[in-house]
């Protein structure tokens, strides 16, 4: 309840127009960005708390579950940095979805899961256009591709779906994302 | 993958030989029209010693009523998969963008990324891209949503509750656009929405025209308050780059509702995405 509470708050003073129309100051627009930043890594404990009760059987713990907030500039550890991954898809809408997935990727080959963990679905492997590349990134990229196929989510539930590298991995090497704060 | 189309199950899109936008057909309607896509930039008006309201964080006025023409410059080619076909158009070093039509969705998704806006000319610029459907017949009148709500009709030049005297024949005519925007043609038989993943500023100034503001740069305060010019810069001390999507969908006026709704819950109540990395086998996991 204290991170919900903490993410709410920033979120409440983010709804005054100078937090999301660009009529602040760029002092201001920075700390909007870092109160959010904050909030955001909030919410992750929940996030992280709610999976570990509805995720592990009895006596296993959950993995730990991390966000991807570049994702959109096509920077995600989890899924560059390893041969394998799962991801969870949350739909907050009360009707099934079909989702496109597209996550960023080192190798150029990969096998994907559907949520029963054995059956395989199609997956395309597209590169990373050259106006993602030309965006500054916080640090280097290791993916070159993007893993792209789609995913059936339930009504206001969840699936995992799984990503394994088939080829090209025996360089990576995992590190957990650090917490982003604004400077 | 060779040739100018990429196509799915619901949509076909068309480029000419040069990759500039040039049709989309909707493969379950049958309906194909032709279309263009432009990228430009109103100039902030800066002010001077006789009228000095400058273009700036709370005020929208261009230098002129005629935008400068972004032109493309590369054409990146198409990549073609089973989920996904996308093509890649660079308009300059700072404006580009990514088509694609998947397998399964309904629409024509187009990525727009934009900026830095460059400054260094000491000219504040409103970057727009510009859908063009020729001979559309939509007289002026477009709909924008009211903050996700309720859907208006706007007309160029005219609002249905007092006598207009427009001074400001771009910026006058633009409206909010949180979740979409739409024309219909002359006929009333056809439907062309935009939705987008953030809002915007639309309008539709030419018949066929679909314009959205995508991105703003500006070197003067607009002496509404702020104290500095609308010129954020990123971590890095330069320009923001701002990246975003737009939604293309062409229907039939009886079923576009159907569609466009359902996708506008599906962008803004986008699935949460979240990783893990067990080091356990899918089978183990589940």
């Amino acid at each position: 309840a204290v991170h919900l509470q903490h993410l709410a708050e920033v979120l409440g003073v983010a709804q005054h127009h100078d937090g999301i129309s660009g009529t602040s100051k760029q002092a201001v627009a920075y700390d909007y960005a870092q109160r959010l930043a904050d909030g955001v890594n909030a919410g992750q404990n929940v996030i992280n708390d709610a999976f570990h009760k509805l995720l592990p059987k009895a006596g296993t713990p959950a993995p730990i579950q991390g966000l991807c907030t570049y994702l959109n500039i096509s920077i995600c550890n989890y899924t560059e940095t390893t041969s394998s991954f799962e991801v969870t898809f949350y739909n907050p809408l009360g009707r099934p979805v079909l989702f496109v997935a597209r996550l960023p990727v080192a190798g150029s080959d990969y096998i994907v899961y559907a949520s029963d963990g054995v059956t395989p679905v199609p997956n395309d492997i597209h590169p990373i256009s050259q106006d993602t590349f030309r965006i500054p990134t916080p640090e280097p990229r290791a993916a070159k591709n993007e893993l792209v196929f789609s995913v059936n989510i339930p009504a206001a539930g969840f699936v995992t779906y799984f990503g394994k590298q088939l080829s090209d991995g025996s360089s990576l090497k995992f590190k957990p994302e650090s917490p982003k704060v604004s400077a | 993958k060779a040739g100018n189309t990429i196509s799915g199950k619901y949509y076909s899109v068309t480029f000419d030989n040069n990759g500039n936008l040039q049709s989309i057909t909707n493969l379950t309607s049958g309906l194909t029209v032709p279309i263009t896509q432009n990228f430009l930039y109103y100039k902030g008006f800066p002010g001077n010693s006789t009228d000095g309201q400058a273009s700036g964080a709370y005020i929208f006025r261009p230098d002129g009523n005629t935008p400068i023409q972004i032109p493309l410059t590369t054409w990146g080619g198409i990549y073609a998969g089973s989920v996904v076909q996308e093509a890649y158009q660079q308009f300059s070093s700072w404006a580009s963008q990514v088509v694609r039509v998947y397998a399964d969705k309904p629409y024509v998704e187009v990525q727009w990324t934009i900026g830095p806006i460059p400054i260094d000319d000491n000219v504040g610029k409103e970057v727009v891209t510009r859908y063009n459907i020729p001979n559309f017949g939509n007289n002026g009148v477009f709909n924008t949503d009211a903050n996700g709500r309720e859907i208006l009709q706007r007309q160029l030049n005219y609002r249905p509750t007092w006598n207009l005297q427009q001074t400001e024949p771009v910026a006058g005519n633009y409206f909010p656009v949180n979740a979409g925007i739409g024309i219909t043609s002359g006929d009333a038989k056809t439907l062309f929405s935009v939705l987008v993943d953030r809002s915007e500023g639309g309008t539709s100034l030419n018949d066929g025209d679909v314009e959205l503001m995508l991105h703003r740069r500006l070197v003067k305060d607009d002496g509404r308050g702020v104290g500095e010019a609308l010129n954020e810069l990123g971590s890095d001390g330069n320009g923001l780059i701002v990246r975003g999507s737009h939604y293309l969908l062409l229907d039939s006026l009886s079923s576009a509702a159907r569609v466009y709704r359902t996708v506008a819950q599906e962008v803004l109540l986008t699935p949460q995405v979240i990783f893990s990395n067990s080091n356990t086998n899918s089978a183990q996991y589940v």
